[in-house]
C-alpha cells in the first residue's frame, strides 16, 4: 500500500458516498447514468471473483464487498425504488448499449489472455473487467453532456471518480520504482490511461467552474 | 507468483 493507492481508493469511496448523498438529497436520479452503474457492477463482479480464491488483506476484501454492495444498492434504488424509479428517464441514458461495451471487451480479453497464456476463467474475467472499466464512465459523461448544466453533487461524483483513476496512475509509477518484484502489466496501464483521459475534458471545466465560483456548465 | 502485482489492487 502506498499513499497514492490509498488516496485513490478513498477518492473512490468518497465518490460513491457523494452519489448516494446526491440521490437521497434530490430524491431523483436525473443526471445520473444507470448504465454506468450497471457497467461498474459488471466490472466489480467479474474482477473480484478472486474474493473466493485469493486472500490479500482484510482491507482488500472489505473494499471489494463494499464496492459490489453499494453499487448494487444504487442500481436497485434507481430501478425499483420510488421516487427514483418513476423519475428515471431511460431515453436520457441511451448512449452505449451495454452489449456494445461488453462484447468488444470480452473479445479483447479473450484474445489478450490467449496471447499471454492465461486461460483460467478468473484470469479472463479479470482482464475483461480491466477493459470494461475504461468504458464504464462513458454513458455518465454522455448524460452530463445532454443536460449541460451539471448539478453540484453530480459534478463532485465524477470529479472524485476521475481523481481515483489519476491517483492510480501515480500509484503504478510509485510501485514500479519502489517495489523490487513489481510486475508491469501493460494492459492495465493502457486501459487506465484511456480511462483517465476520458475525464480530462470534464476536469478542465470542473476546475474552471470551481475557480470562478460559477456553475459547472459544459460546452455544446 | 505468475500474477502481476496489479491483481492485488482494487
Amino acid at each position: 500500500m502506498n499513499i497514492f493507492r490509498f488516496a485513490g481508493d478513498m477518492s473512490h469511496v468518497v465518490s460513491i458516498l457523494v452519489l448516494l448523498l446526491r440521490l437521497r438529497s434530490s430524491k431523483s436520479a436525473v443526471g445520473i447514468s444507470l448504465k454506468t452503474q450497471e457497467l461498474f457492477l459488471i466490472v466489480f463482479v467479474t474482477r473480484y471473483l478472486d474474493l473466493f480464491t485469493t486472500f490479500y488483506s482484510l482491507y482488500n476484501s472489505f473494499m471489494k464487498v463494499a464496492y459490489i454492495a453499494s453499487t448494487t444498492y444504487i442500481i436497485w434504488m434507481i430501478r425499483f425504488q420510488e421516487p427514483y424509479k418513476s423519475k428515471y428517464d431511460a431515453s436520457q441514458d441511451s448512449f452505449l448499449h451495454i452489449k456494445f461495451a461488453v462484447a468488444p471487451c470480452a473479445g479483447l480479453a479473450l484474445f489478450a489472455c490467449l496471447v499471454k497464456g492465461e486461460l483460467s476463467p478468473i484470469d479472463i474475467l479479470w482482464t475483461f473487467s480491466i477493459f470494461l472499466e475504461a468504458l464504464a464512465i462513458v454513458p455518465q459523461l454522455f448524460v452530463l453532456q445532454r443536460y449541460r448544466e451539471v448539478e453540484n453533487l453530480t459534478g463532485h461524483y465524477v470529479f472524485f471518480l476521475g481523481a481515483y483513476r489519476g491517483l492510480y496512475i501515480l500509484n503504478w509509477v510509485y510501485r514500479s520504482y519502489y517495489e523490487q518484484f513489481y510486475r508491469h502489466n501493460w494492459l492495465v496501464y493502457v486501459s487506465g490511461a484511456v480511462q483517465t483521459a476520458l475525464y480530462v475534458d470534464f476536469f478542465y471545466y470542473y476546475v474552471v467552474s470551481k475557480y470562478y465560483g460559477g456553475k459547472l456548465t459544459l460546452p455544446t | 507468483s505468475r500474477k502481476g502485482a496489479s491483481k492485488d489492487e482494487l
